[in-house]
């Protein structure tokens, strides 16, 4: 599970500072889908980022499986990201010089995992998401949606005990998003904590509980 | 007004060749709005670069203003790319080191614009598309959505007679998306040509004809 406690961040805007979070709370508990929605700007992207340690909170308090990690925790942000997370980033983040299938290994191979079963974890991801075949091209070789089911991929894969999803059907189709949506709420209910950010409401239909963002502020039941 | 005729593109594959669009024959006419739907994979993509001259039809022949360019006629869609064409990207390709509003002025400021003259004519379009208080930020410094809009404002600026959109919503809630669907159907309606590839059907409802892309073949109404 994971928690955000009073969390605000805050970025330098020329000579002023603006909130993109602004005193946040949520908790997203073990087994639970928890869908989050908002314009454009209003901070949903911050939101994961945070949850993930790539980006520093600048107040506030957030927990990962019950334990405090701050923004000078760096061991243990790392050893979270290498276990425990799973993140869809919005803008995909794929390694351009590996194929989709060690894309989607590299998690568990640093994870410890050796080569070949992190291989066949992998192919069996990549085929719940439909690319079976293309498991050897590189992203610069495949479409935007298809590289979009790559990071879906890598991001399920493993089990770990949660998932960030940060838009992770905008490239889809509506058959393709709903296999996306499909594959998060299954982790859920095996017992994942899934945090998905969407614009699409059919897509946050399928979750246990809806928030929203607006201008960095959440509304909805943040427990 | 563009044309493809029975237009293929074939890329490799391991030792065989695949085909990404298959005998592709669509005109889209002065002052007309054409969706274009499919599948992730189908070739949608594919379609626009080959029409935008980025990438080089396998076979068959591309007409932009009456005009047919080949892949050698390398000047000739230079000069139609700065002049003719105005083209949202899926992975939106703006320039890292240049704030939104100069990703907007570059194309008027290669045609020629003088830079007091394109910097207006951005800021225009910045706020068209609700951006108008973030023009100098750097892309890296907007959420995903303002990102897509910087795309959008880019291609709209300086209205150009062919407009080519590759799924210009995808990061953008309802209300933002319906905006930029509302300007691309303003510029059909001011006599541009608009072919926009959207997953979205409720913004291929605004156009006034929707083809369909599947393993690269064409359905619906070619002309
Ligand atoms: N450089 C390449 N080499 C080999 N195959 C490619 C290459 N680029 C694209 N493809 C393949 O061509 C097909 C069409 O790709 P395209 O990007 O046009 O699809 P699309 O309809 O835009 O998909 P999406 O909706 O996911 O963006 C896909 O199956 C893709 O894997
Ligand atoms: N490095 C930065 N410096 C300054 N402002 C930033 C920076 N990164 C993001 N912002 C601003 O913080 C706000 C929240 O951004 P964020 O990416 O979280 O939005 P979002 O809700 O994910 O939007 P979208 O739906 O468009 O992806 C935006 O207004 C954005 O311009
Ligand atoms: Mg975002
Ligand atoms: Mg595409």
């Amino acid at each position: 599970a994971c928690e955000l406690r009073q969390v605000s961040m805050h970025y330098p805007d020329g000579d002023e500072t603006r909130a993109a979070l602004d005193a946040v709370s949520l908790r997203v508990a073990v087994g639970e889908f928890v869908a989050v929605m908002g314009p454009s700007g209003s901070g949903k992207s911050t939101l994961v980022h945070v949850l993930a340690g790539v980006e520093p909170a600048t107040a506030g308090e957030v927990a990962i499986r019950g334990e405090v990690l701050g923004p000078q925790d760096r061991r243990a942000w790392i050893r979270a990201r290498r276990k425990d997370i799973g993140v869809v980033y919005q803008r995909l983040n794929l390694l351009p010089t590996l194929s989709a299938l060690e894309n989607v290994a590299l998690p568990l191979e640093l994870d410890g995992f050796n080569r070949r079963a992190a291989a066949s974890m992998a192919a069996a991801a990549l085929a719940d998401v439909g690319l079976a075949s293309l498991a050897h091209r590189r992203p610069d070789h495949l479409s935007g949606g298809q590289q979009q089911r790559v990071a879906v991929a890598r991001a399920l894969v493993g089990e770990r005990s949660l998932l960030l999803a940060d838009e992770p059907s905008g490239a889809l189709d509506s058959a393709a998003a709903e296999d996306v949506v499909r594959l998060l709420a299954d982790r859920a209910r095996a017992g994942g904590a899934v945090l998905m950010v969407t614009h699409d409401s059919r897509m946050a239909s399928w979750a246990d509980r809806i928030v929203e963002l607006r201008d960095g502020r959440l509304t909805g039941v943040a427990a």
